[in-house]
Order: C-alpha cells, then structure tokens, then sequence
C-alpha cells in the first residue's frame, strides 16, 4: 500500500523494527481469491531462503504453474471441493482452478499484510508512491478459498487446516458469514485451532455498518478489525451552473469533459422504471441521458456499475449522490466515464438545483491526489459496529486500522472497477472495506511477531489493542463518518492501531488455551459443543465457578439487566491480569468514565513489576446507576508508567 | 402428485455438512482415524463420498449427505455434531 506505512509510523521508526533475519521468517496466510504472482508486490528480491520449518507448497493448475512461487510468495493453494459440491465443476473459461487470483481482492489483501517494497506505484497516477506491505519482509502464502459463487465453509475449513500443518504464523481472513455460535462457525472453529498453534488470526469485522450489531467474526480468539480513513483523498468537485460548488471524490482517468457546463438530468427523471434514479441496468432512456452528465442515487447495484449503465445510455458523466444509508461518507472509484462521488447533504443540494432550474447544467473537476486531510482517521461509516451480537461480555471489534481507499496489488486478468467491460489492466488498485483494514493487522500482528517471537496470540493482539489510540493528535476523540460526531468503542473497539507502540507495551493481557476453555464453560456450552470448537476430551468442572466477566479481554463490556437493576445502584466486578513484557515498572491506573451512572474504581491503583514475564492481578468495579434499557455509556481503564500505556476501553449497555 | 414429488427431492436432496468427530474415542479397532470417519459415513450412506478430512483445525470430515442421512449420522456413537455447510462473503 502506499501511504498507510508513513500514516501507521512505520518509517522514520526502522530502528524499532531491526531487519533481522526472523522478521524474514514469519509467515503470514492468506485466505481470500487467491493471488496474482506476478505482481511486483510479489519480487522475492533480498529475501533469504524459504524458511526451515515451511511445509506448504505452491500447487499447480490452471494458468499456474507450481514453480511460480518464489522466497517471497512461498505457498499458494486452493481449495474448491466444497463450491464444485454444490454449484457444479468450476466453468475453467471463467475462472482459473488454481491459486490464480482472477478478482483482485486476494492479490490486494496479499500484498497489504507482507507485499514487498515497489517503487512508483499508482493507480492513473492516484495514490502514487512506494507500496509495501505492513510487513514487507514477511513470507506470504495463500490459500484461495473464495469463488465466483462464494466461499464455502468445507473448503475454509480445509485451507484453515493445511495452513496450520503449513506452519503460517499469522492468518489473514477478509471474510465473514451471517452470525452464528462459534460451535457452528468453521472460521471460529479453524481460528480456535490456529490460536492453540500460536497462529494469531485476523479477521474482517464485516461492512455492515453503521448498523448496531452488524460485526462478523466475533470470537474472542480473533482479531476483529474494523476500517477507518487515511489522511488522503480524491477530490472531485462538482460545478452547477448557477455557481456553487460540492466535493465529492473520484479516481476517474481518462478522455476529460469538455471545458464547459454540460447539461444535467436526474436519473430519476430519464427512466420509467421505479427506481430509475438508482441506475440500474437497463433503466435508463437514452434520449433522454445522451451528451448529459447523469445524477444517479447511491444503492442496490455497485457504484462502478451505474457508471457503466450511464456511458452505455449515452451519458458523458455521472453524479453519484450518496442517500440516508450512506451518509457523508464517499468512496473513491476508477470509473470507465467521468464521475464522482457525492455525500448526502451535496446529493440533495445538488438535486435540489437540478430539479427547480429549467436547463441545469454542471461539470466535475478532477483534482487528483490531497493528502494531509483531517481530521484523520475516522471510522468508515460501512464499518460493521457492535455490540457483540453472540458473547455480548467481549467488546467488538477489537481495533480499526485504514480500510479506506486503499492501493494495493491487483489481479491482470480484471480491471480495477471488476466490470467485464472494464478492459484496463492495472499492477495496483485502489479499494475500500474491512477487507483492507484485516490484512494492515495481519502484517503488523507478523511484525510483532518477528520483534517477540515467544508473544502468544493473545499477548500480540493485546499489544495491538492497548497501544491504539482513541483521539487525534490534539485531543479530540476519533470521529464516526456515519454521525460526524465522536466515535464509541463500538464503532472504533480499542482504537485506531499504533503498531510503533505496540511494539513495546510495556505490559500485556495473555490469554491461555486453558482460559479460552473456561470461556466455553462461561458460555454455558454443552460438552459436545466445547468438544467440537476444541477438539479435546474436555468437560467443565461442575464445582467450578466459569465467569465471562473474569476472562482476561483487553478490554470490558458491562451488560446491565435493566429488569433486574436493583434500586439505586449495582456493582459489577471484573478481574484482569497483566504481564509484564518490558523493563520493570511502577504503572499507576487513571480511570475515565462518561456517563455519573457509570463509575469505576480499580484496586489496587498501583502496580510494580520488577521482573520479566511477572504477573499482577487487579479488580475493575463497576458501580452502575438504573438508566433506560438501550442506553450505551463508555469509560476506559489505563495503566501508565510515564513512558507506556496501556489503555482499554469499557462500554457499558443498559438492556 | 407434484407436491408429493417436490417433497420426495428435497428428501432426497444432498447437501454439504461438516461432521465433526470425537476424534479420542476412536475404537481400538480402527488403525487410523480416516478409517474410522470412512466407516461412520458408510453406516449411513452408501454412496456418500468425503470432500475433505480435517486433522488441526477440526476433528471431521466433510461430505454431501440428505437430511435424513444427516440425522442419521448425528446419531452415531462418536460423532459430536453435523453441521449444514456455510457460505462466506468477502469484505
């Protein structure tokens, strides 16, 4: 990617990241299309031998042969047997049975967590500079497991099992199903067994934001991650002829429009179907778009394509206005004509003009690349939100890294907007979704990997989790595109990732097999249940008291039985453990809560640790007041040394 | 007649499970545990074949079974669940 490494810290802090030779070691898997290995993300330049404990391969197939893998790109496999079952033999003309990436999405993902350093890259010049993946010395392997007709949960499981017998450290996974018990969840599943492995697992929150519990992949022993914004963008103003002017954003290249107004019409207007003013295919009259620019509504069919219905109705460009489920938030796309994307609030402005003047007329200026915007990140409004839907107990997502218009490596065999018409060719493309933000953590996950090769899963993602920050540089709170306003944990998790001081925590909450167990108990499973996520002959102990509220989580969601408040106020008692990671320390607790309702107090408030690896216990309580079943409130609990701090959030639900 | 045979195809319909096995409480009879999730799905169809043995991320295997034989299959000694197949998206 270009941009996310100067945007996360990475340069300027080579030092904290030495170049040593285990860096080069760490493996990270990626389930997803498969990959494009001729991608120059994919150079094995400089790297040393395939690693000794590698035991994977690079299987042969269509247009793939098995000797293209190299020292970078050092496993790639695919898995089809599930799809094949049920939608019948792959249809070879369409797609390659092979790990050839014939979508984009997986060569992208790929080259985001551990592509190597590519100089002068761009997509038409946008976003252009030096892309590298987060951990570009990392070895990739691949695991293609997403078809054009879906991704199937036999062939997730399969390629979850040979990545683990394969030896990946860290599993990428931008996918997600509807929301169902981890016991019937084969990526929840495959995870556990990865997790017990020391395999740290990465997963998409899902795009089913602003929605309330809209996340995907929420078992505790992933990484959940949502998506947040750079500081870049792709302006492209929209100029009305009566004067006034919108921004909306755009990644179009090619034939400009004329210097001059051009007529305007309203989709809306130019059709006889319903839902004319959403583009559809086919809706379009071309009397009446032909030699004008097009406003379409945002919705029900993919932006890139409602560009391809205008150009192929006659339309010289389009408008894309964003409606009330999108909000202000705009995502750039390489449209094959002249368009740019619009926020509602300019949407219905502009609509306004357009259908109150007599002969509306309008152009779009390109304006190319701007970085430097602020304030930045904020939370994509596509961003999947909690509350945890399944194990309310376990706040998510975890953290969001940048998820939004992202470059990366690309598939040769479709264009950047995925249309079959779209016949350009391009190395990188720019893209946006959890998608993208899964693999930033996946590559920074292999790079503490490298820096702390003995850190469990558990101890990495803790790391990731308490050193990601909650407010821009000057002190605001991260802001939500959805509402413009503050963000919650729910939207952001533990905050924006900060992998330069995740590097050195200074303490971590780790988490053992044996803990997550205890959480299945905790969640009330029966024995068959626990014995299928685990694999083990494993029964809770009867006299044994299982707590959710005790299972050492980096972070805290307090749930609050609003029939069951008792009056005036309750109290809620959490435990945590730390361990120390870094030089001894003397860390002191400084405690925040929104809401009088919701008080915290923490004991002991100090905590001294003089050796390596030592342990100290704390209790967090919770003491709440009755509020109206529905009402959310936030805290945070941080434990600091001067030098280090750990923070982690606390949500707080009436229900 | 025409509901009666649309109920008999969906019956009969095959679809993808995961069946997940008690891998320790294999019998001393079986030398290896292919052999033994082979012989399970035997038990219940004859012409069911397994799409994948899973060995690290689950104890199982995967095969195309009809509802029926589903249950059936539930219902074996050393089998802790048989799961409808999901279908995934990416992000």
């Amino acid at each position: 990617t270009t941009r996310t490494p100067q945007f996360l810290g990475l340069y300027g802090n080579a030092d904290m990241f030495p170049d040593s030779a285990s860096k080069s070691d760490v493996i990270i898997g990626v389930l997803d299309t498969g990959v494009w290995p001729e991608s120059k993300s994919f150079d094995d330049t400089g790297l040393g031998p395939v690693p000794s404990n590698w035991k994977g391969a690079c299987e042969a197939g269509t247009n793939f042969s098995s000797s293209i893998c190299n020292r970078k790109l050092i496993g790639a496999r695919y898995f089809s047997r599930g799809y094949e079952a049920t939608l019948g033999p792959i249809d070879e003309s369409k797609e390659s049975k092979s790990p050839r990436d014939d979508d984009g999405h997986g060569t992208h993902t790929a080259s985001t967590a551990g592509g190597s350093i590519v100089e002068g890259a761009s997509l038409f010049g946008y976003a252009n500079g030096t892309a590298r993946g987060m951990a570009p010395r990392a070895r990739v392997a691949v695991y293609k497991v997403c078809w054009i007709g879906g991704c199937f949960s036999s062939d997730i499981l399969a390629a979850i099992d040979k990545a683990i017998e394969d030896n990946v450290n860290v599993l990428s996974m931008s996918l997600g199903g509807s929301i169902s018990d981890y016991y019937r969840d084969s990526v929840a599943i495959g995870a556990f067994a990865a997790m017990e492995k020391g395999i740290l697992v990465s997963c998409s929150a899902g795009n089913a934001g602003p929605s309330s519990f809209s996340l995907s992949n929420v078992a505790p022993w992933i990484t959940t991650v949502g998506a947040g914004t750079l500081d870049r963008d792709f302006p492209a103003f929209v100029s009305l002829g009566n004067g006034q002017n919108y921004s909306g954003v755009s990644l179009f290249k090619g034939n400009p429009l004329p210097g001059k107004l051009l007529p305007f019409v309203y989709a809306g207007n130019a059709s006889n179907a319903t839902n004319g003013n959403l583009c559809m295919t086919g809706t379009l009259i071309p009397e009446k778009v032909s030699g004008k620019i097009v406003l379409c509504d945002r919705g029900m069919s993919a932006r890139v394509l409602k560009g391809a219905v205008v150009k192929e109705a006659g339309g010289l460009g389009m408008v894309l206005a964003n409606t009330q489920a999108n909000g202000e938030e705009l995502v750039a796309d390489a449209h094959l004509l002249p368009a740019t994307a619009v926020g509602q609030k300019s949407g219905d402005a502009i609509k306004k003009y357009l259908l109150s003047d007599a002969n509306p007329t309008v152009t779009i200026l390109f304006e190319g690349t701007k970085v430097g915007i602020e304030p930045s990140p904020v939370v994509a409004a596509f961003s999947s939100r909690g509350p945890n839907s399944i194990t309310p107990e376990i706040l998510k997502p975890d953290m969001i890294a940048p998820g939004v218009n992202i470059l990366a490596g690309w598939s040769g065999s479709v264009g950047p907007t995925g249309l079959a018409v779209d016949t350009r060719r391009v190395g990188f493309n720019i893209i946006s979704g959890t998608s993208m933000s899964c693999p930033h953590v996946s590559g920074l996950a292999a790079l503490l990997k490298a820096a702390h090769p003995d850190w469990s899963p558990a101890a990495i993602k803790s790391a990731l989790m308490t050193t990601a920050y909650v407010q821009y540089k000057g002190g605001e709170k991260l802001q939500d595109v959805a509402t413009g306003k503050a963000s919650t944990p729910f939207d952001h998790g533990a905050g924006h990732v900060d992998p330069v001081s995740a590097l050195n925590p200074g303490l971590v909450y780790d988490l053992t097999i044996d803990d997550y167990l205890g959480f299945l108990c905790a969640l009330n499973y029966t024995e068959s249940e626990i014995k299928s996520v685990a694999r083990r002959n494993f029964a809770c102990d009867a006299s044994k008291k299982y707590s959710l509220t005790d299972f050492n989580y980096p972070s805290f969601a307090v749930n609050i039985d609003t029939t069951q408040l008792a009056s005036g106020s309750t109290v809620f008692k959490y435990t945590r453990t730390l361990t120390n990671v870094g030089s001894p320390g003397t860390y002191k607790v400084s405690i925040s809560s929104q809401s009088p309702a919701a008080k915290i107090s923490v004991e002991p408030a100090v905590l001294s640790f003089t050796q390596m690896y030592e342990k100290k216990t704390y209790t967090a309580t919770f003491t709440v007041s009755s509020m109206a079943a529905g009402t959310n409130s936030f805290g945070r609990i941080e434990w600091s040394d001067e030098k280090r701090a750990v923070g982690s959030p606390v949500a707080f639900s009436w229900n | 007649a025409a509901l009666e045979n649309s109920r008999t195809l969906n019956q009969n319909k095959r679809t993808t499970y995961i069946v997940h096995m008690a891998k320790f409480r294999m019998p001393a009879t079986f030398q290896h545990h292919s052999h033994w999730y082979d012989s399970s799905l035997k038990s219940v169809s004859g012409s069911a074949e397994m799409l994948y043995t899973y060995d690290n991320a689950i104890h199982g295997f995967s095969t195309r079974l009809t509802p029926e034989e589903a249950r059936l299959l539930e219902s074996q000694p050393g089998i802790l669940s048989v799961m409808p197949e999901l279908k995934y998206e990416l992000h």
